[in-house]
């Protein structure tokens, strides 16, 4: 997977990912976008596939937006002890509970970074005001690292793959560097969700797993967008 | 080419059990099945679902509401066991290390 949270010059915040996956022919089929319903009112907005109860893309309208990547750590027989002996939430689980339950963005952070889930991820959220953006790397009990934007020392964007932000991703499965080329070459005066989208669309960014791509942006809920991706790399 | 997929409604006023039906009924469940298996069964040995579904009965003590009960729910609707539908639902936790 890789998610970008970006911010352009006048302050706005885009969050963009491209989710990837096996099961390709099977599971682009199944792909919704879900619009979570009370009192009439959109509450949250979430991409998944059907019969999958937990959300990895999803945004609170006029709040915030959240996607989660695979991070692969530690062992099978942890994950399933904190399932079933700690009773742990499931990482997909949490991003759902956070979108109905948080209220801002320091509080979707800090519901995110500090709940007990079942296996390490990366949480990245985008809010709706200058630097309301992080890239969140948690193991099972609480935070590894958290990575904000930081627009004062020209640091507009995060960009994050399934490998932690401070090592270098190998050479074969490196979505984060044409990522990051193609971020440089949009601009921060540039950046928007239409340029966001053809970033998440440069080559090795979107791969042959690529399942879909989801751009949007709390400030403006209505431009959330899915596209299922089948015009691979 | 690319597309969007399909946008639909999920009423959380709705009782959790039935809240996935008005989404379950645009797709064919025995087709939906077959794609479910087929990616169940790539990941997980045929032999763990029956002792996973052991938890069935006592789902509710193992998984919180709602979704304990959201996942009852799109189990009946789409014609799964309980363990299917809690191996798919764990299937990043059960392949992520």
């Amino acid at each position: 997977c890789t998610s970008i949270v970006a911010q352009d010059t006048k302050g706005n915040i885009y969050h963009g990912r491209n989710l990837d996956y096996s099961f390709g022919e099977s599971l682009r089929k199944l792909i919704v976008e879900l619009q979570f319903e009370a009192n009439g009112q959109i509450i949250y907005t979430g991409t998944t596939a059907v019969g999958y109860l937990g959300l990895w893309t999803g945004q609170r309208p006029n709040k915030f937006t959240i996607s989660g990547n695979e991070r692969d750590k530690g062992h099978w027989w942890r994950n399933a002890i904190a399932a079933f002996w700690k009773r742990s939430s499931p990482v997909s689980w949490l991003i759902r509970d956070t979108l109905l339950e948080a209220e801002n963005f320091e509080a979707a952070k800090w519901k995110l970074a500090k709940s007990p889930i079942i296996a390490d991820v990366y949480y990245i959220l985008g809010g709706v005001n200058p630097n309301e953006g992080v890239v969140i790397t948690r193991n099972r009990d609480g935070p590894v690292d958290i990575w904000p934007l930081m627009t004062v020392i020209k640091q507009w964007y995060r960009v994050e793959t399934n490998y932690d932000h401070w090592t270098t991703p190998p050479p074969s499965c490196d979505r984060r560097t044409p990522a990051i080329k193609a971020l440089n070459a949009t601009g921060q005066d540039k950046i928007n969700l239409d340029t966001l989208f053809h970033v998440l669309s440069v080559n090795r960014t979107l791969n042959n797993s690529t399942i879909y791509t989801t751009v949007m942006s709390a400030a403006q809920p209505d431009k959330y967008r899915t596209s299922v991706r089948t015009c691979n790399r | 080419g690319d597309y969007p997929p399909p946008r639909f409604a999920l009423s959380l006023d709705t009782a959790p059990e039935q809240r996935w039906d008005e989404v379950l009924k645009h797709y064919n469940r025995t087709e939906l099945r077959r794609a479910l298996r087929l990616v169940m069964s790539s990941l997980v040995p045929e032999w763990v679902i029956p002792i996973i579904s052991t938890i069935g009965p006592e789902l509710d003590e193992f998984f919180p509401y709602p979704y304990s009960a959201e996942l009852r729910g799109v189990c009946k609707a789409i014609g799964i066991s309980i363990g299917e539908g809690i191996l798919l639902n764990f299937v990043y936790e059960a392949t992520a290390f």
